[in-house]
């Protein structure tokens, strides 16, 4: 399995549709401050079914979507979509790819579909469980986070031990 | 449960130390739980020793060292239980020159369990990438992509 | 001292509006009492508007983009109260190529009030220096002094 | 006012003994991971009188003093001079230069010097009061430390404004 295209619409600040097509190997994300580096990670994040304000950096749910510039209007909605290579059959679903939906409007209501079929978020909870790619594992290392393997007691290092066992 | 828990932390444990010496070029690292006997809550202790330093409290250690030694214990974590994508923010910040590359040529080791996407300033972290992504704000607050090649990096950062 | 405390308070704040607009080339900087009638006990809030952006709680602002508000801060506080010499170790990591230079080029415009002893990484805060150390460790573990010159920089951080 | 020289000997990563000069204007401090850079700036923080074990990384007093390395013996002693310029007076003592020094030995017994006459910690404290180089005050930004004065709440950012005041 591996990541092939993530599709950012409306979310945080990307108003407008944006496609990042990935390959196996590595990928680089640069720019200047500010310009939506880490607001992508955050849209993977969003997307895998995260729930915690905070550690997508807002007060509000609402806080994702995209609230307008100066010369722009604020949008209703932020969607994100998330296409994954699924040949080796990583996932116990019998597609070769397995796209992964989430939109939230600015009513509060939320939408999460798997290959465009509308599911629950404990669906896609449970599609991503036992692959490691759960939210408190390794597979997303924000921004300042990566001394905080070390620096927490030894108490608090468990759970990406537990991630990994 | 338990055995499976002190199974896997053994691995991780081994994995640790032959990651630790590779990426530092010697040294040893060492993980061990605080309380052996309570397997299932216990807190985790890590003990590192650098190249030809002393054996040292973990907090003794520089900015630098603290983040090439969790990078060191990720990797670790990676060998035993890979997970098909890994998405890094800037990890590589408080690294010096030399050890921004080391970390580079070592994540090349791990192409073929996992894809990384990693998000860096650091030059020598994007020239270890086979395919690069500019986000830049043309028109202010708004968020585009460009597709870059390592030779636009130099006007890039520049504007 | 409550009179004292609001008048350092004012200056401080116009002095960061100032300092913002020009080390951000535009937007708006304001700093705020939460409860203005408890002047001796009440929290300090930053309110912060980058160029062409909405205004927006300080929290949603990116890792680079919070190290460069912190400093024109910094700046700020320097400006009305100057201290004979500051310390910064590696405040300049977060920040991208562009910001670094703007960063650099800024702490030079103190210079007749305050001295500077900056550690860095980065190469555009060591092209803003008129003094330049070396640390090493030839001997493991034993930290040596050299001194260095701008031209030696691209050798030392090789090897 | 200015910093004219620092002599380190002994203390945490410098076994030699190793002045740093400096003049007016920028100096920049480089080298490699674990170097001993921070090392120099807790120097400073330590003798001007810095008390907090946990600011100086360590887990006690003795933590400053030259521990040893596979090649080399511990030292006994730590010790750091600070060489500052006073021909502006900014000190109210009748110097051209104020040499502030302090030494701790193993045993635990710390000396402290004004211009190589014995003083207290207290005396090195006042010394500093009103000149903006107090301990909590924005002289010494420590690594990682920068964005602090923004994420704390709001009640903890006074102390920056009240050293100013
Ligand atoms: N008491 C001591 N005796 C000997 N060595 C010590 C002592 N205390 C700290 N050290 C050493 O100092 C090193 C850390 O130095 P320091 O934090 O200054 O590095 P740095 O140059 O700032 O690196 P970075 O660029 O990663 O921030 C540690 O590796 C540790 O071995
Ligand atoms: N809901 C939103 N609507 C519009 N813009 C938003 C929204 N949420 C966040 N932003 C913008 O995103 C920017 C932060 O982006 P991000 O954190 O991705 O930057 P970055 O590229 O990672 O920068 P750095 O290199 O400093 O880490 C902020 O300046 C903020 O204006
Ligand atoms: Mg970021
Ligand atoms: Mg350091």
């Amino acid at each position: 399995m591996f990541l092939k295209r993530i599709e950012i619409q409306g979310f945080k600040s990307f108003a407008d549709k944006t496609v990042l097509e990935f390959e196996q190997g590595v990928t680089s994300i640069v720019g200047p401050n500010g310009s939506g580096k880490s607001n992508i990670a955050d849209a993977i994040r969003w997307v895998m079914g995260e729930m915690s304000i905070k550690s997508l950096r807002g007060a509000s749910m609402q806080d994702v979507i995209f609230a307008g510039t100066q010369t722009r209007k604020p949008v209703n909605f932020a969607e994100v979509s998330l296409v994954l290579d699924n040949s080796n059959k990583t996932f116990p679903i019998d597609f070769e790819e397995v796209i992964v939906t989430r939109r939230v409007f600015r009513s509060g209501e939320s939408v999460y579909m798997i290959n465009r079929a509308s599911c629950r978020l404990k669906d896609i909870h449970e599609l991503f469980m036992d692959t490691g790619l759960g939210r408190d594992g390794y597979s997303i290392i924000g921004q300042g986070n990566v001394s905080q393997i070390l620096s927490t007691k030894s108490e608090d290092r468990r759970s990406i031990f537990e991630e990994a066992a | 449960m338990e055995e499976h828990f002190s199974n896997q932390f053994s691995k991780i444990n081994k994995s640790f130390a032959e990651v630790f010496s590779e990426l530092f070029g010697g040294g040893r690292g060492r993980l061990y739980l605080s309380e052996p006997d309570n397997i299932l809550e216990s807190g985790i202790e890590i003990e590192v020793q650098m190249p030809g330093k002393g054996l040292q409290n973990i907090d003794l250690y520089s900015g630098g060292e603290k983040s090439f030694i969790a990078i060191a214990l990720l990797f670790a974590i990676l060998k035993v239980k890979p997970t098909p994508f890994c998405i890094l923010d800037e990890i590589d910040a408080a690294l010096d020159d030399v050890n921004v590359s080391r970390f580079a040529s070592y994540l090349r080791n791990y192409l073929s369990m996992t894809q990384f996407i990693v998000i860096t300033h650091r030059r020598g972290t994007m020239e270890a990438s086979n395919i690069l992504y500019g986000v830049t704000m043309q028109e202010k607050g708004v968020s585009k992509l460009l597709s870059l090649h390592i030779d636009d990096i130099k006007d890039e950062m520049a504007n």
